[in-house]
């Protein structure tokens, strides 16, 4: 190869003096290997589509059925919250129902790509995206957990151990509406909702401490909408009251009890002292305070 | 040949974006699902 810049491309000779092309005649036998590689990724891809389809598919039905179920259980909820006065018969077989889809849920394949080649059709494909834009731009937006933004608080009320009756006078009226044996505690845990109810959304649950029974807990969700029998608005446990009517639709013979109870000075007191001492006891820094103040006192005696 | 094979490509590739989309939908709802039964219990 000439490296002369000033070759002339007009020179009779030049063709000549062009580097000799090398032309790579490819054999028919190097060309159906190529063809044939080209076609085996092509039907792998096609083999890996069908079964990403497949799987994408799965995940669509499995998608909208537990949504279905979301929504069956939320409106659920929604009934039950908005229902005056509850019967537990009624209450009760929805809620184990409800139990049965949870574990018909857990039974959900796990290994999605499970599924191997599966053709869909451009119609089933269209269907299928159609479901998905539904399940994307309106359902999934009204999964919300509104039910969770209640406020939770737990109170802690002393209780003569021969006192059945699960009854924490906080300055409320209170309709009890269902009541049952939990797994980790011996004693009953009974259901109790505002009086006010379904205008009220404040529910309260109260059950005798496993650890401690001398104790009742008593956890209020939600606040209440309206004011106290003492015209103190605010939180559920910030009341003080003057009665609580229990109305004890499992108890008593299937019968309907309303039981009136007076008043006692002071229980409020005790429950606003209790929730204090609750919420004090779990802020660490106070223990630490708390125990350290002790074991200086402690110190200082022993030096006096 | 060429231009199949990477059509499938493309349309593998968005497949799979899609199936990604629907897991974490799906474990979404799972997961509010579960937490409105334990609300229920």
């Amino acid at each position: 190869i000439s490296l002369d810049l000033n070759t002339n491309p007009f020179d009779r000779n030049f063709p000549d003096k062009l580097p000799k092309k090398e032309v790579k005649v490819s054999t028919s036998a190097d060309l159906e290997r190529k063809w044939l590689v080209k076609d085996e990724s092509a039907s792998e891809l096609r083999e890996e589509l069908n079964r990403v389809n497949s799987e994408n598919k799965k995940l669509t039905e499995m998608l909208a059925t537990v949504c279905e179920k979301y929504y069956a259980l939320h409106s659920h909820l929604e009934k039950l919250q908005s229902r005056q006065s509850p019967e537990m018969d009624q209450t009760e077989q929805p809620t184990k129902k409800r139990k049965q889809d949870t574990d018909e849920l857990l039974g959900f394949p796990i290994g999605l790509g499970s599924g191997k080649t599966e053709n869909s059709s451009s119609n089933e494909d269209h269907h299928q995206h159609e479901q998905k834009n539904q399940l994307l731009s309106c359902k999934r937006p009204v999964v919300t957990d509104s039910f969770n933004k209640a406020k939770i608080s737990t109170v802690y009320v002393p209780a003569d151990s021969s006192d059945t009756s699960l009854t924490v006078k906080d300055g409320y009226q209170w309709r009890k509406y269902g009541q049952k044996v939990t797994r980790d505690n011996p004693s009953p845990r009974a259901y109790f909702r505002c009086s006010f109810a379904p205008s009220c959304p404040v529910k309260k649950k109260v059950q005798r401490s496993a650890e401690d029974p001398s104790l009742l807990v008593a956890t209020y969700e939600g606040t209440h909408n309206h004011l106290g029998p003492n015209a103190f608005e605010g939180d559920a446990t910030s009341q003080v009251g003057s009665s609580t009517v229990t109305l004890d639709l499992v108890n008593g013979g299937g019968g309907h009890r309303l039981a009136l109870e007076k008043n006692e000075r002071g229980t409020m007191q005790d429950v606003l002292v209790q929730q204090m001492a609750s919420s004090l006891t779990k802020d660490s820094k106070f223990t630490a305070a708390l125990a350290a103040a002790i074991s200086g006192r402690l110190l200082e005696q022993s030096r006096t | 040949k060429d231009e199949s094979a990477s059509e499938l490509r493309e349309e593998l590739n968005r497949v799979n974006s899609e199936n990604k989309k629907l897991t974490e939908m799906l474990a979404t709802v799972c997961e509010k699902y579960y937490a409105l039964h334990s609300h229920l219990e």
